[in-house]
């Protein structure tokens, strides 16, 4: 199977919806100056297959929806007050995912975030639950648990010096 | 359990080796390489006990992770990841500034392994400041900061429009 | 004691600012620049409670550490260490590839402060895999891998020797 | 002050003597290929200034010392024997660091391991104490305790994302 594409709605620093389409490309690289949105753009990959908010430098649910107000009052004063409150925090967010199956069948992954912070997913617009979720990519050898394909900023020099206690844990995981 | 657990260490024991080798071997050519293998703590109950990892830069003599550099380490690193992935291989990799760490040489090693390895039941997406790893891509997604709307905003490129420059 | 902490305090408070301002304007311009500051968990016994950072990239608007961006980071981090170096000036620093989660345009800038601030009480000595970086410095030291004798040697130049190159 | 020169003997992955000048650079970078010996070099500037192995990547101050013999017999297999056993260890090592105070006064700093891995600690070729040693620094405002003029491989990011406590502490300790 192959990720065909992902559709980010308030997520994180991507105000409004925004979308990407790896096309036919095996290799895909993403790039852009320092603080633009890049590992944002993994975190909205990783949230959507499942992974907790804890892995994606959140301490809940709530922080990955887009924040546009100004945190507090002292902020206007250090910025001579040019920016506008105007632009209000988004309610609720979403990333959808369209992964294509090797036979050729297309699953829409979508993850949800509410106001009050809960997620809800579904599949092909219907709503599973978290458990029917992460079995259907599963069977994908998508493990969500391993995380053996998702290597955060930072990283990867730790996965070499991990102790052996930990590397025999991973190996647990994807057996 | 313990079957399950014994063939998935043996897979990637087997293939650490050669990874490691094809990530370290001197450019275009087989020659050299260094040598990685993992070790079991103890053989007769291997799941309640750790698996220790070894890795040996070409022309080095230190085989624990401690004595290694970061870039040495990052190498070691992905050679690890790459074959344990090969076990039950996920249809895609996600790598965040991987290469960080890496001076141009080994940052050309890794591209050309990426290139090589990439197909279209393993898909890479990688993010990365060096132009020495991005350039190799099939395609770009560019990520900028839309200041006046205070957003994230994205551009795709295929670069395989366009030719091979020198 | 507390009159020592308090004058600490005091003073890098004082210099953060200016100096993460200087370390995020645009190059070449007064212009822009972030805010940065430091606060006392506990006004009256400073010593017993925390001091927090907070640093906010130009033109954005979120002030806590852990919603800045790996190079964000960096950025912040290099402004604090300078600041508090401000107060009890050491003779020199020695930075190890500090530069590796930076892209292009802030090595530019983290070159220029240290160019521009670099002196014979405060000697640079760094370590880089990035010619943004190096290409700026007044010498550098090369270090290679001599693999007959499996040892590490060393080659030093000076750069103000050379004409500036375009 | 400013740090005028170095001299590494049997120091980490340095055999024999090798010595670095400074001249009159106020900005001096260090550059080669990943595990040239670049930290090495970092390691032997914190080493001669007083700082713990620990903090040098390493369990012992014996680790710090050249190791040319082959670690065990089954390195021989793997490089097929091509590496003679003949370069051994080293016994001891030391580095020197040559400094020259404001006032053009220089100081010969020499830190030397013994074989049994005891630390010495010269000044002008006169031995004194680890404690004397770090006071002649703190004159100086080189700040063993707090390192904060030292940032090791990997660990910039940290600095910023200390806990409140920590800044804290190091701000005692360099006032
Ligand atoms: N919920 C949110 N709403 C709006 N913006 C957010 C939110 N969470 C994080 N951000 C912004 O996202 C930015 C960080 O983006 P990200 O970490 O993706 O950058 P990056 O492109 O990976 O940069 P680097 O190259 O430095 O790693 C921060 O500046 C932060 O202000
Ligand atoms: N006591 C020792 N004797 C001999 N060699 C050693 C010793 N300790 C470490 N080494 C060698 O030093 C090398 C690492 O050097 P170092 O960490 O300085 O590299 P580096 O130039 O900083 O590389 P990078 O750019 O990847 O960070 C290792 O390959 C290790 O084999
Ligand atoms: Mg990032
Ligand atoms: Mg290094």
């Amino acid at each position: 199977g192959r990720l065909v594409g992902l559709e980010l709605h308030n997520f994180k620093s991507y105000r409004g919806t925004a979308s990407i389409g790896f096309g036919s490309a095996n290799f895909t690289s993403i790039i852009g100056p320092n603080g633009s949105g890049k590992s944002n753009m993994m975190d909205a990959i990783s949230f959507v297959l499942g992974v907790k908010s804890q892995h994606l430098r959140s301490n809940q649910l709530k922080d990955l929806i887009y924040r546009g107000r100004l945190l507090d009052g002292d902020i206007e004063q250090l910025q001579d007050g040019e920016l506008d409150n105007e632009d209000l925090d988004s309610e609720t967010a979403y990333v959808m995912a369209i992964y294509e199956k090797s036979d050729g069948e297309i699953l829409q992954l979508k993850r949800t975030i509410g106001s009050r912070g809960q997620s809800e997913y579904r599949i092909n617009n219907k709503v599973t639950s978290a458990g029917e979720y992460s079995n259907v990519l599963k069977k994908e050898n998508i493990l969500i648990k391993a995380r053996n394909f998702l290597v955060f900023q930072g990283d990867v020099e730790q996965i070499a010096s991990q102790s052996a206690a930990e590397l025999s844990k991973l190996l647990e995981t994807v057996s | 359990r313990y079957e399950l657990f014994i063939s998935a260490f043996n897979h990637i024991s087997e293939k650490i080796d050669p990874i490691y080798k094809e990530l370290t071997k001197a450019n275009n050519t087989t020659l050299g390489g260094g040598a990685a293998y993992l070790t079991l703590e103890d053989e007769d109950e291997p799941y309640l006990a750790g698996i220790r990892y070894h890795a040996m830069p070409p022309m080095k003599r230190f085989k624990d992770m401690e004595f290694l550099s970061g870039g040495e380490k990052t190498i070691a690193a992905l050679a690890l990841l790459f074959a344990i992935h090969s076990f039950h291989p996920s249809p895609f990799f996600v790598l965040d500034e991987v290469d960080a760490a890496l001076d141009n040489n080994n940052v050309q090693k890794i591209a050309n392994y990426i290139t090589k390895n990439s197909g279209p039941n393993f898909q890479f997406i990688v993010i990365s400041l060096k132009n020495g790893l991005f350039e190799k891509s099939d395609a770009l997604v560019g990520i900028y900061r839309e200041q006046r709307e205070n957003s994230s905003k994205t551009l795709t490129l295929d670069l395989r429009n366009y030719p091979e420059t020198a």
